[in-house]
């Protein structure tokens, strides 16, 4: 079985001024083990 | 071992075999000879100018795909269930169960029920809880986390409608989610009865002090607010193409151009006006659940379900292999379609279900049935019944969650809580 998730979320992208990553970004790998609960991404 | 074969008497249960081949033979037999008949029906009607019928999805792929695209999937994928739901003798559970989980990667350990004579059934086993505190969730309050145990296979960023760009698994989130908003007839599933409300009500918009009606509000992005249908239909002629029989086709820069002439926003096509801000946009996570994995689902973040929609597909098995060679698996199989909104905006759920973990279970809708003979024959009177008014019939059937809290409008769920669940069959 899937679950599929589609969502809206800020858009990742680095700051201008300072650099620093903004928005979504995805914390996992294409075909990696996950568990409930584990992070997929954050803002 | 020959010795055995060759002495020992065989006997065959000659009648229930046969009644059971044939059973399913006659139920195969109905569906080829009902799909020629509206076959027929459709093209003479076309060549009459009447109104256009739903054309059949072709299942397109190699002959494996065309091979389980002809079995009864939803008929075995009940039996299954079935025969899963037979009990297990007392003394065979422990030796059984342990076996499953040797073959399949179970962790006994993080079974909440440490005596696994309890589960009377696989089925039972099958939907087990975990000790509390195994599945820790993450620190990060930003955190979007995985509602199940699983597999990663695809995610990313939904660009121009598709949903994945990679050869085989393309497909569209029309496809994927439905494309229109709720009609007044839809039934409520909210968790007290009494409070069920069938209609769709309009709903002010505090933020920024602009009123907005319901069916035409869906989130406000980059200072825009847009309405469902907008985001997600874009008017016919999108709509004819979310039913092209093969879905693995990418839009044409031209098609999709033709969904932004489409939209009341203006002559530009809405995902350009999303990329273009440069300030919100849609993603997208495809987590696998093997037959090992502990199956009950829960809640990624903080958000509200405000409606479901109950496709009551096709159970192909969703294996990465057919992943890879079906295309539009997901938008042929059995799903519900949970959609509502986070504190980022739009946000959808889609459990979907495969031949071998056909039903799926949601906590808070006690009236959702899937992967029942029921649900199935009350989809196809659906469509036949869209078909008779000349209308298009949008292939699901839809509850709303509004009931649940009028202040809300929706069913609240927290961050790791439980939502239901993949049950067998």
């Amino acid at each position: 079985s899937t679950i599929v998730l589609v969502f809206e979320a800020p858009i990742g992208e680095a700051d201008p001024q300072t650099g620093a990553h903004k928005g979504w970004t995805w914390a996992v790998e294409k075909g990696q083990r996950v568990k409930m609960g584990q992070a997929l991404g954050y803002v | 071992l020959r010795t055995a074969l060759n002495d020992s008497k065989i006997q065959w249960f000659h009648i229930p075999v046969g009644l059971g081949i044939g059973f399913l033979g006659l139920v195969q037999f109905y569906r080829v000879s009902k799909r020629e008949r509206e076959k027929q029906e459709f093209e003479g009607q076309d060549a009459e100018g009447k109104a256009k019928k739903r054309p059949r999805i072709r299942h397109e792929g190699p002959w494996q795909v065309q091979l389980m695209s002809a079995l009864p999937l939803k008929a075995l994928s009940r039996l299954w269930g079935k025969f899963n739901e037979l009990e297990i003798p007392y003394y065979l559970r422990v030796p059984g169960f342990k076996l499953y989980s040797y073959i399949f990667g179970v962790n006994l350990d993080e079974v909440a029920e440490p005596d696994l004579h309890v589960y009377p059934n696989l089925a039972a086993f099958f939907y087990r809880t975990l000790k509390p505190g195994v599945r820790p969730l993450d620190p990060n309050p930003n955190a979007l986390v995985s509602p199940a145990d699983g597999r990663v296979l695809q995610f990313g960023q939904i660009e121009g409608g598709d949903i994945e760009q990679v050869k085989g698994m393309t497909y569209t989130v029309d496809a994927l989610l439905g494309q229109r908003t709720p009609t007044p007839s839809i039934s409520s599933a909210s968790q007290s009865d009494d409070e069920g409300d069938a209609s769709v009500r309009s709903r002010e918009l505090r933020e920024d002090g602009e009123l907005v009606k319901k069916d035409e509000e869906f989130a406000r992005v980059n200072g825009i607010t847009y309405t469902l249908p907008d985001l997600f239909s874009g008017g016919s002629k999108f709509k004819k193409h979310s039913d092209l029989e093969d879905q693995s086709v990418k839009p044409s820069a031209v098609s999709v151009a033709e969904v932004g002439v489409d939209l009341a926003l203006g002559e530009k096509p809405w995902y350009d006006l999303l990329s273009e801000e440069r300030r919100h946009s849609l993603y997208y996570a495809v987590v696998y659940l093997a037959p090992g994995d502990y199956h009950r689902f829960h809640s990624p973040t903080n958000w509200v379900v405000e409606r479901r929609r109950h496709f009551a597909g096709e159970l192909f098995s969703v294996s990465p292999y057919l992943q890879r060679t079906l295309p539009g698996l997901f938008t042929l199989n059995e799903r519900v379609v949970l959609l509502g909104r986070w504190r980022y905006g739009f946000f959808s759920y889609v459990p979907v279900g495969a031949t071998n973990v056909g039903s799926i279970k949601i906590n808070f809708d006690r009236e959702l049935r899937t992967n029942s003979l029921t649900t199935d024959t009350a989809a196809d009177r659906a469509a036949e019944e869209a078909q008779k008014r000349g209308e298009q019939y949008a292939g699901y059937a839809e509850a709303s969650y509004e009931g649940a809290s009028p202040i809300l409008h929706g069913h609240a769920l927290r961050k790791g809580e439980e939502m239901g669940g993949f049950q067998l069959g």
